[in-house]
This record gives C-alpha cells, structure tokens and sequence, in this order.
C-alpha cells in the first residue's frame, strides 16, 4: 500500500532546511542575521529612506546554546493586515516584482522562524508602523506548517506617539554565536562598505559595531520595471493574456513588455506574421506558442532598461573600499548594463592593493549581489570562477600579494545556485561581463605598478 | 503602495527553474531524462522488481529546438486517482518516508512539466497500470501554476489484455539533444555501472545504447524506518503528539522511534527528569521543547538502523566498474552504518587503476547519492572536496596516473546542496565517513602498486 501524501511550501522547507543555508548553529546564527539584515535594508534604501538599523544579539540560555535576535529599522514598515501574512506564510513577498531588491523569494524571514519553532519552539514578536501611520502594531507569531498559515499568538496596537516609521523583529534560536561572530562582523563591515550611507550598530557578547554614515547622499531607488520580451515563457504570456483578453497584440505588446513601442510592436508582429489587430483573447494555445517563441528569437527588440537596477558607483565603491580596506591603490569599475534572457544587470568591479591589505597566496576575494556580501559556497560562484582563472602575472601581480577583487553584480533576477542565496550560478553572459570588469581595473591596477616600479629605480639610483 | 503577493509553489519554481537545475536548455536535456528515469528505478528496484526501463528521444522541431522524450518501465505504476496528483501538484509524493529512494523531494516530474509548459506547451502524456490491476490508465495534464493543481486535458481507460504494469511519460521540450548527448550517455552508463541488475535501452538520435542485466540478484528492498530520536525537532515531536494524544510518554518513544525499546525509554525519561506514564498530550510547550532538546542530547539512544538503506555492495560494486571501465586493479569497500543528526547513512568507495582508464593529472570521481550519478556541481561536492585534499604520492601514485576514485553515498537523507540534487553538502560526519573509505582502498592500491614494481625489479633482473 502506497502512501501518498502533499507537503504545504513550510513543511517541505522545514524538512529541507539546509536548502536555504540552515545547515548547522553556526550558519544558522549567521543567515538569521542577514534575513533581517536585508530585509531592513530593502525596507529602507528601497523606499528613499537613509537607512538606520539596529541589532541586538542576547544569551537566552547558554547550556542549551539559545540567542536572542533583535533587528530593528527606520524602514517603510508594514500594514497591520500584512504583517500575519509576510512572517506567516511561505512564498509571500512585496518582491516578486522587476525591480532591484536584497530579497527575492519571499522565504528568508519565514525560514529563521521555521527554524527557530523547530530548535527552541518560541514564536516571533514583530513591531511595525507604516510611514505616516497614527498607530503601531505588534504581533507575536508562529507558522502552522500543515497549512502554511500564520499562527497570531497576541495582537496589540498603541498609539504611535512620536511618528516613529520602521519594523522590529526579535527571535530566539539555537544558534553558535562565538563560531559565528566572525563571520557575522564581516558581513556587516562588507554591507557597509558598499552601502556607507546606512548606519548599522551591532551590539552583542563580546562584541559592539557602530557604523556610521558617512554620506548622506542615497543612491536613487530602482523603478519598477516591466518584463523584457526576451524574457518570455508561455505560462506569463498566459498570465498577461488572462489579465485583459480583449487587447489586441499591438496593444499587448507595448503595454506590458519593457521598451516596446507602436513601431517595433509592429515591425516585430510583420516579422513573426501575426495580425497586429487581433485580440490576444483569440489566439490559439499553438499561437501562443509561436508568439512565445518568435518573442524570445526576435532581434529587435531594444536592450533592457538599467532604471530597475542600482549600482553602487565607482564613488561610493572607492570610498567605501579605502574607508574598510585601507588601501594603497584602489580602483573601480561600473560596466554598461547588459542582460541574459531578457534579464537586465550590471557589473561592477573594483581592485584594491597595498595598504592594510594582508599578502596571500591568491586574491581575496569580495563578493556582491544586489549590494548583499555572500560569504559562503565561494567554490560555487561565478565570480570565483572568474578570479582563479585569470593569469594576474600579466598584470604585474606575483603571488604572494596584498590583492582584493571585489565584484558586485547586480541584477532584476540575480541566477542564485540555492535558496540561501550565497552563489551566483554561471550565466555565460554574466561570466563574460565580470571576465571584462576585472581586466579594465586590473589593467590601471599594472599601471600603478609599472609606476611604483619606476619610481624605485629612479630613488635607488 | 506597496504590492504582497503570494505565490502557488508550481508557480514559484516555475520563476525559479535553477534551483532545480533547469538553467539552459543542454541541462534540461539532461535533467529530464534522469529525473524519468530516476523515478522508474524508484517504481521498480524499491519494489523487488527487476527494472526494464526504455528511454526514446526524438527531434520533435528541429527549427525551435524542441524534444520529445518518452520513458517506460515495468514498475509498480500509479493508481488511476493518484496520476493526476503525482504530476500535478509540486510538493506531492510517495517519497516523504523514511528510506532510501532516488526521490526525496515531491518535485522532479512536476519541474520537468513546468519546464515543458514554459517552453512549448505542451502537456505531458502518461500512461499506467498497477501491478495486478486489470486496467491500463492514460491522462493527457498540464499544471494550473496559479493554484499548483493538475489539469486534466484527456483520461482514457481501457482493459489491460496483457497484465502490463509500469510507467510510461512522454514530454516535449526545448532541449538541446546534441550538446547533453554526451553527459546523458555517461549518466546512464553509470547508473548501470552500479545497478547491473538493471536493463536500460536508449533510442535517440545518433546514439542506440542497450545496457542488458549481468545479474538478476536484486538487493533486498529498504524497509521503511521510524525516525531516530536524534534527529527530532520541535515540530516533528508536535506532529506525532497530534496523532494520539493519549498516548504515554513511554509509548509515545516506543512506538515512534527507531530502536527505541522499553528500556531505553525508561532510562531516557529517568535522565531528562520526565514522568513515564505522563500523557503526551497533557505536555506544556515548554515541556515539549524540554523533550525535544532532551532526545537530541542523550547518549544512550542505540545507533540508527541500516534495515531503511540499500547499498550497492562491494561485489556488485567491483562486477559494475570492472564491465564499464575495464581497469587493471579495482578495490571497493561498504563502510558499516553511520549517522548524522540521527539520519543513518552508509559510505562505499572504490579504486580502479589502470587498464583501460585513461592517465589524467588528477583523479577521476565518479559520485553517487542514493545510487544516482552526480554529474553537475562537482565544485559544491563533499566527495570531490575529500579526493582533493587526499595526499596521493602516500598511496604511490604519481600524477598523471590512470586513477578513478568511486564514492557512493546512501543515506534516509541526502543533505543535496539544492534542489537540482547534483552535490551533496559537507556534513561533517558524512566527509569523515568518505576519508575513511577512501584510505581503506587507497590502501589495497598502495599494496597492488608494490607489489606490480617489486615484479618489474624482478623481471628487468
Ligand atoms: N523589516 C521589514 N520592513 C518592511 N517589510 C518587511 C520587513 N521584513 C520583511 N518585510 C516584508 O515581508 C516580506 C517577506 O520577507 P521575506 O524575507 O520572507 O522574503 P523576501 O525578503 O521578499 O525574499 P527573500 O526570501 O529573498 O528574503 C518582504 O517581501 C517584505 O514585504
Ligand atoms: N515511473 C513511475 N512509476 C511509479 N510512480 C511514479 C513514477 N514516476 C513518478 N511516480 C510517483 O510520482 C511521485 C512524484 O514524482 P516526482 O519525481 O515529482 O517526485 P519524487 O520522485 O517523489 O521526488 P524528487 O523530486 O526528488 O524526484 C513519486 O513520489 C511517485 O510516487
Ligand atoms: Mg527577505
Ligand atoms: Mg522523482
């Protein structure tokens, strides 16, 4: 007798745990951080807000290795209505949408509470107001993971006195917190590096972080973009067709696909031969299909918009590497954006040298996605991958050698290797783009060198 | 305004097809046909049936790129109510019990039909008969990715005049056939190599590979387990309390757990300060949480059982390396059973030297979970992570060298790295199980090496 059985999306990942990084108490000290962290982040740069973030990490109970985690922001907050729903259901989020977030699949607060009901079975307490809001809310919550639905514990709500506008979270894990601090200190010192208009404090046993701001200059927040054409497949044609049936193509085309217009909807739809004027309600399921597919081999198509994305900058990245690294040299590279399937993203690429730089045996390297610092599965990203296969003799780099590459690649869809978001898989065109990044700022890097070089010949003779 | 949305699974792993390996269209190709197949030797071998699988690859559209692959085997079937559920619905399967199988996640089949939708909607075609039933069952599906349901296109039954059972599924899809070619004939040569029991035939083409049984001694089917005490958590020991609150504590152990016997129980609850004869059901949460950490703490717990794995064995294993590479020298060893966090799981490693193994500068690994090649991800593998770090000349081998290193893992729970199931995670006990292993048949090469260089002094004498 076979038995068959349905798991909801919480109980599945209850189970799988270790397929979005909660492998053991050390990292799963560390991914609890960097949930919260991300989110505040998304919360407030996202929104036009200077960001300022607060962290407090507690013994709650040393013989059985339980800390408390507190993380609060100055964020955009979140409705009343909406609070149960995004800390208590798996695969809801604010950020299924073409804009460029930390957060992508709508899972990293519920997996530490998922971990958390698992290891000390305490619940989630959550605060909020939302911007401009007269009261705030607070909720204390668990996930049903039969149903994947939340569990509200306590419901208040007082009057927001002093207009405060952000969300606190606090949980109570199993978690390794001296195994992790280290770990949990450069992640934190790397978010700022590439981020130095946040304020972050940290305080926790045996250590205390305070990050100031050092720019109050915020980079302008992503807008939220359309789908390319290029990125098509048949279940979103379906999806849009569904959502007014009596467009015709022509219209279809320009109102929901990025860069589209009245000429190169047309010019595409001569090219593919179908009737402009027909509605998208009347096409044949094979017709779908062919539009699907001319929409992905169609070469005319105008490249994909950058307005969803947000680099750092060649400025903030160079102040942010000579204000955490030290350097001697520094230089920085931010690359046109570009795109794979239809996805759009920008590299950006900086070297440092010299300095408070410790020599090594190879390159340090510092990697970036969507402005978050990945820390682990180094051996699974691209961007290693890249680092180790370039000859940096030809550079004038001879190992050992106090070098840092550091690669941020940002994007509307970053291609994740795992749900605990620490690798970038290798896209051919993203590998390409990070390969060209590098050789332009290695490039000023030899010819720093090739300087020095000179310099001490002439002061030796 | 800020927009939550919530998605169906089938529609969140249709917007993520990379974390399950579908990231271009030659992995496809691939991921296709071993999640088929896959899903065969699971219907056949788990069920004491020696597996006849066939595999027929056809160009379907050569101008867009599009496949057809069809899959047959001779196994346990579907029943007629089930088909549309196991096809239709992510995170629906047989699998979700304790015991070794290929499958582990609910998702394989329904990640190939989300793929097939997205890229030329087309449904998928199955047909099935369970063993004994006097009907055969064909159903034409797709998967309604808003509501993560099946949709049924065409059912058919009719008398099944020749007492068939088994599975068969066809599928057409953007694959790219000639650039998988190569690793899709590797896969299924290694799925032989260690499973000879099995005849596998694949037609496709510009490739006819038949792979008749060497044996027809088939490993006795896994048991199916109770989970060990030591790999509880708070939610799991919450699930189980749910079925029978009635229950004692003391029985509650007895009946739930692995090796867990009336002693044991009593000496557990004597040391964690529990009373035998308390209700599970009358447990505070705090109590609960109490209980839990207790299991997982106490050392008095018997080691988890082997009867839920199914190693390939050391004589199977040397029969399988010697048809298909043809070595000089082949060693295999079956460690006993370990575990960890009360997951039982069991490490085989082989050496194969020489003969026809072409010379190479480092060793060639051929990796296994659960009797399924790995053939992606070898950089995030804890088996590739173990041969690098193994200092070679110790076993007197100089590089180049004809060397294959064989390791297979089995396991009630394969810790994969994600859900594309091609590396699994360095768990600290599995990487020390692998060292061992590996030693133990470096060191009968070491011997073989020797005792080959004392015969050549003697002969060039
Ligand atoms: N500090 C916060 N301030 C405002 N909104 C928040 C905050 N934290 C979480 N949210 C809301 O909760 C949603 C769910 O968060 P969660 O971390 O689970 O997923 P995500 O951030 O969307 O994606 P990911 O799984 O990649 O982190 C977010 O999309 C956001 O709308
Ligand atoms: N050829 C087959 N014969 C019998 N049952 C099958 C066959 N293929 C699929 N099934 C049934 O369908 C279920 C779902 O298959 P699917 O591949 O989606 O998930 P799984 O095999 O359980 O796990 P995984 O995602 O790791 O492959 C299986 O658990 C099994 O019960
Ligand atoms: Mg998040
Ligand atoms: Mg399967």
């Amino acid at each position: 007798e076979i038995r068959y059985e349905e798991l909801s999306p919480a109980e599945w990942f209850r189970r799988n745990k270790e397929l979005a990084g909660l492998t053991n108490p050390t990292r799963a000290m560390y991914q609890t951080i960097r949930e919260f962290v991300e989110n505040s982040l998304d919360a407030t740069e996202s929104y036009g807000i200077l960001p300022s973030i607060k962290v407090k990490i507690d013994y709650y109970d040393k013989a059985r290795g339980w800390v408390s985690v507190y993380v609060e922001d100055n964020g955009v907050g979140i409705p009343d209505s909406e609070i149960p729903n995004v800390f208590g259901r798996v695969f809801y989020s604010s950020k299924y949408r073409i804009r460029q977030h930390r957060g992508v699949f709508g899972l990293g607060a519920k997996m530490i509470i998922l971990y958390a009901q698992s290891t000390t079975n305490k619940p989630i307490y959550v605060r909020s107001a939302p911007l401009g809001s007269d009261r705030i809310y607070e909720y204390v919550l668990m996930i049903n993971t039969l149903k994947n639905e939340p569990i509200i514990l306590e419901r208040r709500e007082y009057e927001n006195k002093y207009r405060w506008h952000g969300t606190a979270v606090k949980v109570i894990i199993e978690g390794d917190w001296p195994r992790a601090k280290k770990r949990v200190e450069e992640y934190l010192k790397r978010t700022y590096m590439i981020a130095p208009y946040a304020e972050i404090i940290l305080k926790a046993p045996d250590l205390f972080l305070c990050f100031p701001r050092v720019t109050t200059k915020l980079p302008p927040p992503p807008k939220e973009g359309l789908p390319h054409p290029k990125s098509v497949d048949v279940e979103l044609i379906k999806h849009l067709i569904a959502r007014n049936p009596n467009l015709t193509l022509r219209e279809f085309l320009t109102e929901y696909f990025d860069g589209v217009g009245k000429q190169t909807a047309e010019a595409f739809l001569k090219w593919a031969k179908f009737d402009p004027n027909k509605k998208v309600g009347d096409l044949t399921e094979d017709e779908i299909t062919e539009l699907t597919t001319k929409m992905r081999e169609f070469n005319g198509w105008r490249r994909p918009k950058a307005d969803w994305l947000s680099p750092v900058g060649e400025e903030l990245l160079i102040e942010g590497i000579k204000k955490v690294l030290e350097p001697e040299f520094v230089a920085a590279v931010t690359r046109k954006p570009s795109s794979y399937m239809g996805h759009p993203f920008i590299v950006e690429a900086a070297i440092a040298w010299g300095g408070r730089i410790p020599p090594s045996d190879k390159p340090i390297v510092y990697r970036f996605a969507n402005k978050v610092p990945l820390l682990y599965d180094e051996g699974s990203d691209v961007i290693r991958k890249v680092v180790e296969e370039i000859d940096w003799s030809v550079y004038k780099v001879k190992f050992p050698a106090p070098l840092a590459v550091i690669v941020h690649v940002c994007s509307t869809k970053i291609p994740y290797v795992s749900a605990g978001k620490e690798a970038i898989a290798d896209v051919v065109e993203i590998e390409e783009e990070i390969v060209l990044a590098i050789r332009e700022v290695a490039r000023k890097l030899r010819q720093y060198i090739t300087k020095k070089e000179k310099e001490e010949e002439i002061y030796i003779k």
